[in-house]
């Protein structure tokens, strides 16, 4: 997974 | 999006519209942790800056505003509006201890060193104990009022909601972000002896009392 992406979650 | 982070976010925001609707019908903040509702607004102040940088969808931004706007507004009403019903004398949880090391942990622990990530890492571990000013109150004062019981079961449904999302994303999306995940099986832990008190006391009609 990346964990460099943009933070969707609330 | 899936089922279970909709449903996760809209226990969230129920949570947090049952806390004002309580503080404001019953005009009293009464048995509420100050410290806690502190922390979170520091929570979602410093985990939604991205709101200046970078826009996800119509839902996200408009939850992130409600979540901040909800989160101040408790502030002002147990520390200003009706700071003579704040319980202060209870609420003697020391939150230095907290957000010292969770500060020093994001620095030394994260996705990225930069500042927006940093402090998006401080904010999902401190999400993961800012509740525990509140359940100190509680089991200090031994008794909570069942509109409270309500305000803590809706936010710990709202995390145990989120560990299916995230099993959900693991095998659907093949996404998992690990911080996220081990910081919310801590706080949904936490929740745990709380939501054993919930289901043999309060949904039997009983008021949250602890043994002396």
């Amino acid at each position: 997974a990346d964990e460099s992406a943009a933070h969707d979650e609330l | 999006m899936n089922i279970f982070r909709l449903t996760g976010d809209l226990s969230h925001l129920a949570a947090i519209i049952i806390l004002l609707l309580k503080i404001w019908k019953t005009r009293s903040c009464a048995g509420i942790s100050g410290k806690s509702q502190i922390l979170f607004a520091i929570v979602f102040t410093t985990r939604y800056l991205d709101l200046l940088s970078s826009f996800i969808s119509l839902y996200n931004t408009s939850m992130k505003v409600i979540y901040i706007g909800c989160a101040y507004a408790t502030v002002y009403l147990i520390y200003m509006k009706f700071r003579a019903t704040y319980d202060g004398n209870h609420d003697s949880f020391r939150v230095e201890f907290l957000v010292v090391p969770v500060g020093g942990l994001a620095v030394l622990i994260n996705h990225d060193f930069s500042f927006l990530e940093i402090l998006w890492t401080f904010s999902i571990y401190l999400e993961s104990v800012a509740i525990l000013p509140q359940l100190f109150m509680i089991s200090k004062t031994g008794e909570a009022e069942t509109i409270t019981t309500h305000y803590l079961f809706c936010l710990g449904l709202y995390r145990a909601l989120y560990i299916v999302n995230w099993i959900w994303r693991y095998y659907f999306e093949a996404f998992f972000d690990l911080i996220a995940i081990v910081a919310g099986v801590v706080q949904t832990i936490l929740y745990c002896d709380f939501f054993y008190l919930y289901v043999t006391k309060v949904l039997k009609g009983k008021k949250l009392s602890l043994p002396a």
